[in-house]
């Protein structure tokens, strides 16, 4: 799932502040 | 202790809330009401107000060609600018939710499928919650409360670009007479993203406790904060089958304005989101 969803899975593995869209 | 520890979990919810979330209810009220020392918002209510509100935020995807079209020109390119700079502040609001999502304690130890699971049905019920306070019968905040986009302009939009708001207007209404404030509100966005019942996910008994937990806090604050509201803590439970039938519509809209849009295209985060959503 994570694969399809890679933009969600880097805001979830990203450890801070939102990432920049 | 019991006690305490729900409470100590409704003040940690509350201050992410807080962090992440940059209009909080309070605000975006005391906006609406006029009471507020800052500038009373910017007010879209026709085409040429559009134009002018529009120079005020961020339109990220397409640049300004108004001068070069027909009337009717611009207005088809208006409103697909106003959209493409709605959907970049939605993916904005995906992040902040996600961000707010990690706090919730033991979020982050979940398994990461499911993480992804929690977050991709959940954040557009969220974000519909999160509008709400925005709203009243006349219109709306938006870009961060400098703008009030009036109910009648969106209705005289385009289909089905007019069709996009109005059932928003109609949940946001009656969901503000339960007049939550910001804490309750922090609660019940980690009840709804805590939802165990979201299909594909792997391990769902780790959730349920979570959420389980999280209720309990709501339910106590809910009682401490409206001691006055009866079965208050029901009617915000059943929101969220209103929630789930308009996200249902929604991302209904948005699958077939894809299809007959020819310029439209969807910000990646949403289309990502909304693949085999339902």
């Amino acid at each position: 799932l994570k694969e399809k969803h890679k933009i969600l899975h880097r805001l979830l593995q990203n450890s801070s502040s939102p990432v920049d869209l | 202790p019991e006690s305490a520890d729900l409470r100590a979990l409704a003040r940690h919810l509350y201050e992410s809330y807080l962090k992440y979330f940059p209009l909080t209810k309070a605000k975006a009220r005391a906006i609406l009401s006029g009471k507020t020392s800052d500038n009373a918002p910017f007010v879209i209510h026709d085409m040429k107000s559009l134009v002018e509100g529009e120079q005020m935020i961020n339109c990220r995807y397409m640049p300004l060609h108004e001068h070069r079209r027909s009337d009717l020109g611009i207005m088809h390119e208006v409103e697909l600018r106003f959209f493409h700079s709605y959907q970049s502040r939605s993916a904005e609001a995906i992040s902040e939710v996600t961000e707010f999502a990690k706090s919730i304690p033991g979020f982050i130890n979940l398994d990461l499928n499911d993480q992804v699971t929690l977050l991709k049905y959940g954040v557009i019920e969220v974000m519909i919650i999160m509008i709400s306070p925005l709203m009243n019968k006349d219109g709306t905040l938006i870009s961060y409360g400098q703008i009030f986009m009036t109910r009648e302009f969106l209705k005289s939009l385009r289909k089905p670009f007019c069709e996009m708001m109005e059932p928003k207007f109609e949940f946001s209404i009656k969901f503000n007479m339960l007049e939550l404030d910001d804490c309750d509100m922090a609660l019940f966005l980690a009840v709804i993203i805590l939802s165990g019942d979201r299909p594909g996910l792997l391990d769902v008994k780790p959730i349920e406790d979570l959420q389980e937990t999280v209720l309990h806090s709501l339910e106590l604050q809910l009682k401490i904060n409206h001691p006055d509201s009866l079965q208050l803590f029901a009617k915000v439970l059943q929101k969220m089958t209103d929630l789930r039938q308009l996200v249902t519509d929604h991302v209904q809209l948005i699958q077939m304005m894809k299809e007959t849009e020819a310029d439209w295209s969807l910000h990646p985060l949403l289309q990502e989101i909304m693949r085999d959503l339902y």
